[in-house]
């Protein structure tokens, strides 16, 4: 169920991802 | 091992594989990459369709574990993804180039990509310039672009011209090409045609949360709204740089400014798959948008050094 329920969800933070390319 | 055949269609040729049963999307595409010699591979993918909607091989998922039809052979299409800022800057290979110049100029004349009438014979004339060199009247005599596919067909039929006319027009531009080796002229050709509106964007059929259509564009500077009517203009644009978050749950996507007094944008696309499609995108594009910015990396620092004494050394030969 979990794994389902995650595949119909997906998340990118724009600002993490610039904080952990620095 | 198992193996299973599969077919790679790039835009000038065709390959097949053996590839094995337990492979990756990143073995696959790494073999490929090998083959053609291409070095700048964060461009580009390997692209199948299902159900009418594109899709890009995974690179850390099996191939087979893919939603691909299992007949061999499975075939992909070798494919720029994603697409630079400034070509002349960012695509050093001259097979790099190459085949973006195949690929742009395809979607010019499929009209995927929208091209006024005078860009459209100057464009041509590049093309021509690529694939001829320079020009000669006493080799390139009357009808020698009789057989080629030069211009969009929208563009020809603006006009009550005849091919004889559309001939002498694109070789008056040609001629004044003179001296400018294959590479050079399709570079020239990339230059112009990353400034027509719809080059390098990815639309996507969308609608807001009052039911009104409108299409999402994707494309290397951030995510644009346009009206289905007008694909040129995006009435709403977020560049990467001011936004804070993107997600999705089922059919519904959102974008989150990251300055808070803009309010938070949600639509909906026709399925979850296209979601995943977008989210893709952003995330590579988003990637590239923050790699540019920051110094070359030492390989692509070599690659220039290299490209740049291959340039000269082609100079020197002419």
């Amino acid at each position: 169920y979990f794994a389902r329920k995650a595949n119909h969800k997906g998340s990118y933070s724009l600002v993490d991802a610039l904080k952990s390319k620095v | 091992p198992k193996t299973f055949t599969v077919r790679i269609v790039t835009m000038d040729a065709e390959m097949e594989f053996n590839c094995e049963m337990k492979w990756k999307g990143k073995d696959l595409f790494d073999l490929v990459c090998r083959t053609l010699g291409l070095r700048e591979t964060w461009f580009f993918g390997l692209q199948y369709t299902i159900k009418d909607t594109v899709a890009w091989l995974k690179m850390d998922k099996k191939v087979l574990d893919h939603d691909v039809s299992k007949e061999e052979p499975v075939t992909f299409h070798f494919l720029a993804k994603f697409y630079p800022e400034n070509a002349e800057e960012e695509l050093v290979q001259e097979i790099t180039q190459h085949l973006f110049f195949l690929q742009v100029k395809k979607q010019i004349l499929d009209e995927k990509i929208y091209c006024p009438p005078e860009a459209s014979v100057l464009l041509a004339s590049y093309a021509v310039q690529a694939k001829y060199g320079d020009y000669d009247p006493s080799v390139h005599k009357r009808g020698f672009l009789a057989q080629e596919e030069l211009l969009p067909k929208r563009v020809i039929n603006l006009y009550q011209m005849t091919q004889e006319m559309w001939e002498e027009r694109i070789t008056s531009w040609y001629a004044e090409h003179r001296g400018r080796a294959r590479d050079e002229a399709e570079m020239e050709y990339l230059k112009i045609a990353q400034d027509l509106e719809m080059y390098g964007v990815n639309y996507f059929a969308i609608r807001n949360k009052k039911g009104t259509e409108l299409l999402l564009g994707v494309d290397a500077l951030g995510l644009h709204i346009y009206d289905p009517e007008n694909r040129l203009t995006p009435k709403i644009s977020f560049p990467w740089n001011e936004i804070r978050n993107i997600s999705y749950s089922d059919k519904e996507f959102t974008i989150k400014p990251l300055d808070k007094k803009i309010d938070v944008f949600k639509f909906n696309s026709s399925k979850l798959r296209v979601n995943k499609l977008i989210l893709q995108l952003c995330i590579g594009n988003h990637d590239l948008f923050m790699r540019r910015r920051k110094a070359d990396s030492l390989e692509v620092q070599q690659m220039k050094a290299q490209a740049r004494e291959e340039k000269a050394r082609k100079q020197m030969e002419r």
